[in-house]
Formats: structure tokens, sequence, C-alpha cells
């Protein structure tokens, strides 16, 4: 399961 | 992180830090909408839950802290200092606000990219900064004159937004797997609802007069 992509953005 | 980003989080502060000074300085909110300020906490509320379970970067966190410390800071004073609460405009701040609310929610449950409460509440509160800035531009087409301060704020808040849209063009060609359509749509919608403010503002600048909304 590919990592969760945090949103990096603000 | 690239330029248009970093500048954009940038006038995104110093929009803040304009309005904190505003209020601050002069012990007043008159021209500030409540109910503007009041979206905006519930949009960094909404957005920042991953504040404590996701470390990007000492700055991610850092300005996390400072946009949620500073919108409720803003309201706060404004519903509760004594001095600046008597010169809130509360007669004119009267756009529903709640409509909105329960409009981006709806949006959000509808159109998300995944459906888990993280992601949920991160689209609503995309949805909800898109059209947060409302209650504020019709407060200030009521109240005619605009001063130098509030004008400041609306124009750093909608110029931040215009820059990101920049970061995401430029994400977009340089990232494969970029694709956040969620936030450049409601990125570009929340700009293009600043256009007729844009206007009048780059007129009032070139004239070197006041700016002057038309009601």
């Amino acid at each position: 399961e590919q990592p969760r992509d945090p949103h990096d953005e603000l | 992180m690239n330029i248009f980003r970093f500048a954009g989080d940038m006038t995104h502060l110093i929009s803040v830090l304009v309005l904190l000074l505003k209020i601050y300085a002069t012990k007043s909110c008159s021209g500030i909408s409540l109910k503007t300020q009041e979206l905006y906490a519930l949009v960094f509320l909404a957005r920042y839950l991953d504040l404590f379970t996701d470390f990007i970067s000492v700055y991610n966190t850092v300005m996390k802290i400072v946009f949620i410390m500073s919108s409720l800071s803003i309201v706060w004073c404004m519903r509760m200092h004594p001095m600046v609460r008597r010169s809130y405009d509360k007669e004119l701040d009267t756009f529903r606000h709640y409509f909105l609310i329960a409009g981006c929610l709806l949006g959000a449950l509808l159109v998300h990219e995944k459906f888990t409460f993280q992601e949920i509440f991160w689209a609503f509160s995309l949805y909800l900064e898109a059209v947060a800035i409302l209650p504020q531009l019709v407060l200030l087409q009521r109240s005619g004159n605009v001063d130098n301060l509030t004008g400041q704020y609306v124009f750093f808040l909608g110029a931040y937004r215009a820059l990101y849209i920049l970061n995401w063009i430029y994400r977009y060609f340089t990232e494969k797997h970029f694709g956040r359509w969620i936030s450049c749509i409601s990125g570009l919608v929340q700009t293009a609802l600043y256009g007729d403010f844009f206007y009048y503002y780059f007129i009032s600048w070139k004239n070197n007069a006041k700016l002057q909304l038309p009601a």
C-alpha cells in the first residue's frame, strides 16, 4: 500500500 | 518547495500580519468581516488536522501553527476585545456564511481524493478557502471606502493564491505524478473571485486615488 501522500502544501 | 510556493506562503503570512497590525495598531476592525475571519479559522483547523500526525518539515509545522494561532486570535479579538469589538460593522457584515460552510461540507462529501476523515476535511478546507473571502468583499462593497490596510490585506490574500497557481503549474511540469486537481480548481475559483477587486485596486493604485468599489 503506497504511503499516504501527506499534503505537503500549506 | 519552489519559489512560487514560498513567495505565496510569505504573501499569505504578510496578509495576516497586515491584518493583525491594523487591528492591534488602530484597536479597530472597521471594514473587516468577522465572518471571513471565522471561515479562515475553520479552513486552517480543517486543513491542518495532520499537524501532529504528518511531520513534513519544520517550516511546514511552524507555518501551520502560525496560521492557526493568528486566525484564532483575530476572531477572538473581534469578538472579545472590548475596544476592537465596538468597531465591528455588525450591521454591514450580514453574509450568511453558514450556507458556505454547509455547501463546502456537502461538496467535500461528494468530491474528495479518498473517503477518509482527513481527506474529506482537507477537501472541505480547500472549497471553503475559495469562498471565504465573499463576506469580506460584500462588506467592502457596502462600506464603500476601503482603508489602506484593509485594501492591502485583501490584495495580499488574493496574490498568495495567484502565486500558488504558478506553483501548481510549475509542479505539474516538474513532477510526474503531480495531480492535485482539487487544489488547482478551488485555487482558480478563489483567485477569480478577487478579479474585480484586483481591477479596482490596480485602478486606484494607478491613479494614486483612494480605493473605491462600486456599490
